[in-house]
């Protein structure tokens, strides 16, 4: 059996905004470690991983090693009716058909309750090689994800190269082109608002924006993003879950054949 | 134009 219950309730509303456009199905995996899921898009071009720690929740028992299926449009649905300050907790069963989500107001003068059907669901888990990278961005989520949505408006694809100058973020379409650089920055009055670049070797990728768009829905879970590049590996796309865990999003390049 | 790959292309299925 699996119950949790985490006092941020809110945070759960983000994690499913910030994944239920990228994914439609997937299997919860309910463990002593966490509640986590590994999940790919259907064209199989990004993947989407979450950890949220079993210590970050207020309460967490998992008797046994289980995987829930669930529709995410719908589970988005069921958290929607959760208030931002509500304390969510989660019930089901190895082997049940249902999931429950219960709903609490801080002040405990309401408390709902909603259950979701679940599903079956055949997905296929990837391996993940531990990956040297060649260069690691970490800068502001707001920052990145204004990037991504200037640069769409121009092209389809994305070109990130990391030299020692910055990291450059370009685009071209029909109406023209647009390069966007963003130079290490330290100086800043709050670390979150660094830009910082760990490059091993200069590396330069393509990628489609609209994954790219679709990623940047998680930056409400964090102010900043880390995105790990190397030369014919997929990129990471990381946003950090406070005491709890991360959102990582895995994206394929486009390489010239 | 670069041809999009598939996560299939860079990691191991199961």
């Amino acid at each position: 059996m699996l119950e949790l219950r985490l006092v941020q309730g809110s945070l759960l509303k983000k994690v499913l905004e910030s994944i239920k456009d990228l994914v439609n199905d997937a299997n919860f995996d309910c463990s002593a470690t966490g509640f986590s899921l590994q999940a790919m898009d259907s064209s199989h071009v990004a993947l989407v991983s979450l950890l949220l720690r079993s210590e970050g929740f207020e309460h967490y028992r998992c008797d046994k090693n289980f995987s829930m299926g669930m529709n995410l449009g719908n589970m988005s649905k069921m958290l929607k009716c959760a208030g931002n300050d509500d304390i969510i907790t989660i019930k089901g069963d190895d082997g049940g058909d249902t999931i429950t989500f219960m709903f609490e107001s801080p002040s405990q003068d309401k408390i709902a309750d909603f259950e979701m059907k679940l599903m079956d669901i055949d997905s296929e888990h990837l391996g993940i090689p531990e990956a040297e990278y060649h260069a690691i961005v970490r800068m502001p989520s707001a920052e990145f994800a204004r990037i991504c949505k200037d640069l769409s408006s121009i092209g389809d694809t994305v070109i990130i190269s990391v030299t020692k100058e910055g990291v450059k973020f370009s685009t071209k379409g029909d109406i023209g082109t647009a390069n966007i650089v963003c130079r290490q920055n330290t100086t800043v009055d709050k670390p979150e608002e660094a830009t910082i670049i760990e490059m091993q070797e200069p590396v330069s990728l393509t990628f489609a924006l609209r994954y790219m768009n679709s990623f940047t829905k998680a930056s409400p879970l964090s102010n900043t993003v880390t995105i790990s590049l190397s030369s014919e590996l997929p990129v990471v796309v990381e946003y950090k879950i406070a005491e709890m865990g991360y959102i990582r999003y895995y994206l394929a390049p486009k390489i010239e054949d | 134009d670069p041809t999009q790959k598939t996560l299939t292309n860079f990691f191991i299925r199961g």
